[in-house]
């Protein structure tokens, strides 16, 4: 019998079709298409002398050792078994199609010509995770213990978390021993939760998130974990860690507190003996972004631009000063600060201070002197000094019009700088005076 | 200075003593140039040097005194242009300035002369004082004398050079003080000191000329350069200091 190479379509037709067929011929085809595929056949014509059950011609259809139909007749006629528009689906990869002819073709003495059929067929894909009638005792047979998946020419099984796939590709065996929660919020249970759990596990759970976040456990009921009236947790125990600080270790009926780990990595361990009915546990865990404590300032002079009412990771405050004061980190100036909530809760800088101003000692005039307003040998922030020059041997250079007391007059202004209102920080200028001789000739005797 | 008598500390605070090509005298303006007289840097008769050390000392009024206070370095000589070396009876532009090192700081016995700023410091009679170290009847002066004289008339003056058979220059930018009938004059070394002039409405001393040059000392009168002409000329070089 003709072998169909595994194609995913092709036509089969009588011999010499669309020729009469020959007589006295019995012909099987195997309809063969890839694994994890059905046959999908279909008539397109047909036309073999019709009969009683078909008992003289007939094509014959079978797949997964089951015959599909016999058929005779013309497509439009009522007589024999037409096979009609009906399509032919194979469970398996294969399908049978059995043509056969007796020795002759009359009807009523007349010679008859039927010219036979011309099928056309494809392959379907098989979704092996349909439920499957199992053909021994007829119940549902899955094909994969936990989880099925179809895909175009095939299927493959997986597990539910906590538990791995083992090598005969459907079975499932508890592993939970790297489960691994990122998002940053989820549930996280025993296995089959709420039925009891299995027996001799080791498992570890770990939630990872994002720095900066802090984990919040919440057990939610029922939590079940075989326990002791003396002993605690002999036999089965749920540990919780958080950056490997043991939180705790929790058997029993009664849900642990909720939890705040303080952290972004919490592990929790659970271990089981060999029996035990118990429900086990689930938990809900939720993250916050970690929080910073609120920035205080250090002095009267140091200015929290737009204080918000909580910071969290990520956040930050910046810090100047008010006007003539001088942000100082330890004994270094700073231009700006910026501090910025670090994913442990703490800021990355320590709240700065803002010194006033110092001007610095004020700088000599040639040929004159300055004395202070303000405090005397204070150069701060708004310390104000009055240069003069020696006279009358020297005199201050003055705009027209302004005075030696302007022009003379310096302030420690807020960028550090002793300052004049008119020239800013250009230094006074003592001139020699001509002219004035301080014992100029006189003469009495007239 | 003939005639005339010793100054006090604090009279004449501007007065410099130099020692060139001998003892001249000169002028504080501001507090580091010294206007004096471009012949006592470059003398007539002498052959045109430059390397000579130019001396200057101030603020006393007693010449071993003064040079006790130590010379201010000279950073460098400007010689009015017009100055003739080569022409002994021309002391056309007879003026010069000294720019020294240092400014010098000012006090009671130092300070600087003002500069003329208008004509009526040249209206004839009007008094002036001209103090100097130079040499007193022939004989050499140890502190600093100080003689008063009248501008004169420019063409008395101008007569009396005719009686003198003097072919000497009297330009415009000279002028004449003195009295024949007073023994009263500036001399040698003298040159280069100022005729200084008293402002009474703004009580300032004014620099209005420079011992310049004269015929014989104490027997009429005495030629100055004219400041007013070279004022412009002086605030260039010293850059317009105020």
């Amino acid at each position: 019998s003709p072998y169909m190479p595994q194609k995913l379509y092709g036509e089969i037709s009588s011999p010499l079709y669309p020729k009469p067929y020959p007589n006295d011929i019995e012909t099987t085809t195997v309809i063969t298409v890839p694994p994890g595929y059905r046959v999908k056949l279909v008539f397109r014509q047909f036309d073999v002398e019709p009969s009683e059950g078909c008992f003289y011609d007939f094509v014959k259809i079978s797949a997964d050792k089951k015959t599909l139909g016999r058929f005779c007749g013309q497509l439009e006629s009522p007589l024999g078994n037409p096979p009609g528009r009906k399509e032919f689906m194979s469970q398996g990869n294969k399908m049978l199609l059995t043509f056969h002819t007796d020795f002759s073709n009359e009807e009523n003495g007349t010679l008859m010509f039927y010219r036979g059929f011309q099928a056309y067929y494809q392959a379907v894909d098989r979704d092996e995770c349909a439920p499957q009638v199992n053909s021994v005792e007829g119940g549902y047979q899955p094909q994969c213990q936990h989880l099925c998946h179809n895909y175009i020419g095939g299927y493959f099984c997986s597990c539910r978390p906590g538990y791995e796939l083992q090598k005969d590709g459907r079975s499932c065996q508890a592993e939970c021993s790297s489960g691994l929660y990122t998002e940053p919020s989820g549930y996280v249970s025993s296995l089959e939760y709420p039925q009891p759990y299995p027996p001799d596990l080791r498992c570890n759970y770990s939630i990872r998130v994002e720095r900066g976040l802090t984990v919040h456990l919440k057990f939610l009921d029922p939590f079940e974990i075989d326990d002791h009236q003396q002993v605690h947790c002999p036999y089965d125990q749920l540990q919780i860690y958080a950056n490997g600080k043991n939180l705790g270790e929790f058997c029993g009926n009664r849900r642990p507190p909720d939890l705040d780990t303080s952290s972004n990595a919490v592990d929790l361990v659970f271990f089981t003996d060999e029996s035990g009915d118990s429900r086990g546990w689930k938990l809900h865990y939720t993250t916050e972004v970690i929080k910073c404590p609120q920035p205080k300032a250090l002095d009267e002079f140091t200015i929290i631009q737009e204080p918000q009412p909580q910071y969290q990771f990520r956040d930050y405050f910046i810090v100047t000063c008010k006007q003539g004061y001088q942000l100082m980190e330890g004994n270094q100036a700073l231009l700006s600060f910026t501090a910025v909530c670090q994913d442990d809760g703490t800021w990355h800088r320590a709240m700065p201070r803002c010194k006033i101003k110092d001007c610095g000692q004020p700088r000599g005039l040639t040929n004159g002197d300055f004395r202070y307003i303000t405090t005397r040998g204070v150069n701060t922030y708004e310390a104000r000094i009055q240069y003069s020059c020696h006279e009358p041997y020297y005199k201050m250079k003055t705009r027209a019009g302004s005075s030696e007391s302007v022009r003379g007059l310096y302030t420690c202004t807020a960028q550090g700088i002793w300052k004049n209102e008119e020239e800013g920080e250009k230094m006074p200028r003592c001139l020699p005076v001509c002219g004035k001789p301080v014992n100029p000739v006189t003469q009495k005797q007239r | 200075i003939i005639g005339g008598q010793k100054a006090k500390p604090g009279n004449f605070p501007w007065q410099a003593f130099t020692n060139i090509h001998g003892r001249g005298g000169g002028a504080l303006l501001g507090d580091r140039w010294v206007l004096t007289a471009a012949h006592t840097i470059y003398p007539k008769e002498h052959n045109r040097q430059n390397d000579t050390s130019k001396d200057v000392f101030l603020g006393h009024i007693n010449v071993e005194e003064i040079k006790k206070l130590g010379h201010h370095p000279v950073r460098r000589a400007i010689i009015h242009p017009d100055y003739r070396q080569d022409e002994p009876n021309n002391f056309e532009g007879d003026i010069a300035l000294l720019e020294l090192e240092n400014p010098v700081t000012l006090g009671p016995n130092l300070l600087p002369i003002c500069l003329p700023d208008n004509e009526t410091f040249y209206d004839e009679g009007l008094m002036g004082y001209v103090s100097g170290f130079g040499i007193t009847e022939d004989k050499i002066a140890f502190n600093l004398r100080f003689v008063r004289l009248p501008v004169a008339e420019r063409e008395t003056c101008q007569r009396w050079l005719q009686t003198k058979k003097s072919n000497d220059v009297f330009s415009q930018n000279m002028f004449c003080s003195g009295d024949p009938s007073q023994r009263h004059d500036a001399c040698q070394g003298d040159s280069g000191g100022v005729f200084a002039v008293r402002d009474r409405d703004r009580d300032t001393w004014i620099a209005t000329g420079i011992v310049s040059w004269g015929i014989g000392c104490g027997e009429g009168y005495g030629f100055y350069t004219k400041v007013l002409n070279y004022v412009d000329w002086i605030k260039k070089e010293m850059g317009e200091e105020d």
